[in-house]
């Protein structure tokens, strides 16, 4: 495969990530989606990626028992990364009343691979001012053999309310820089373990600023290190 | 903001932390 993705290690690599929002054409019942935040493969480059001190972001997650401070001394430090979103909100007055009177669905898909076919387990927990909103826990769907590589899936996983409606209330805001300054104070941390040995494979730091109009969800990736 | 928290312009953190990439 001529594709790779920047975030990964020698034992798992994220593939694709989006989260979405889905409903239903009123007028011809095609399934239309719009894509909040994505990540998709990318060619292989050969600049490396940047670093960010994880100290610098140890107060954007829980700092007792299990936070981002705890998790980065346990280790493997290669298995830490940051990932600054700029989101795209930016749906037109028609798709916010498709999404009112059809009912939208709000879910996060994503795909993972690696060599070993493990059983793979995701943590993901939504903050606000650095303290735990919600933690969802999940299994991915059981390995499959593509291409020489196991492949992991966590499919349509549904977005909880408080995500769900903190979004709605984010698209109420009128004014980028607003929005901006909620999501200052809004991360998510997802923590992927083989759930046998409970080995850290993966763990993600995100955060997040609004897109500029027209330009579609954007983000950076960065390696979290510590001097 | 709780009084302790930095905010995130004054961190030490990379200057394309604040740049949004432009469409591919």
């Amino acid at each position: 495969s001529l594709q790779k993705n920047l975030i990964g290690t020698e034992t798992l690599q994220l593939v694709e990530f989006t989260a979405f929002m889905e409903w239903q054409n009123e007028r011809n019942m095609f399934k239309r989606q719009h894509r909040f935040v994505y990540i998709g493969p990318v060619p292989i480059c050969g600049s490396l990626l940047e670093m960010v001190d994880v100290r610098q972001i140890y107060d954007k997650f829980p700092e007792e028992g299990g936070g981002l401070q705890d998790l980065y001394d346990q280790g493997p430090p290669q298995a830490f990364f940051l990932v600054k979103f700029w989101a795209d909100l930016n749906l037109s007055l028609l798709r916010q009343e498709s999404a009112g009177i059809g009912g939208a669905f709000y879910g996060v898909s994503s795909r993972y691979e690696g060599p070993r076919a493990l059983t793979l387990s995701c943590s993901s927990k939504v903050c606000s001012f650095g303290k735990q909103m919600v933690e969802k826990l999940e299994t991915a769907e059981p390995a499959q053999w593509e291409n020489g590589r196991f492949v992991f899936h966590i499919n349509r996983s549904p977005l909880c309310k408080y995500l769900i409606n903190f979004i709605r209330k984010l698209r109420t805001l009128p004014e980028k820089q607003m929005m901006d300054s909620v999501l200052e104070n809004f991360s998510i941390l997802q923590v992927l373990r083989d759930q046998e040995t409970q080995e850290l494979l993966l763990c993600m730091a995100f955060v997040f600023e609004v897109s500029a109009k027209e330009r579609g969800s954007q983000h950076h990736i960065y390696r979290l290190g510590r001097d | 903001a709780r009084p302790d928290q930095v905010p995130m312009r004054k961190r030490q953190l990379p200057a394309s932390f604040w740049e949004e990439p432009r469409p591919a």
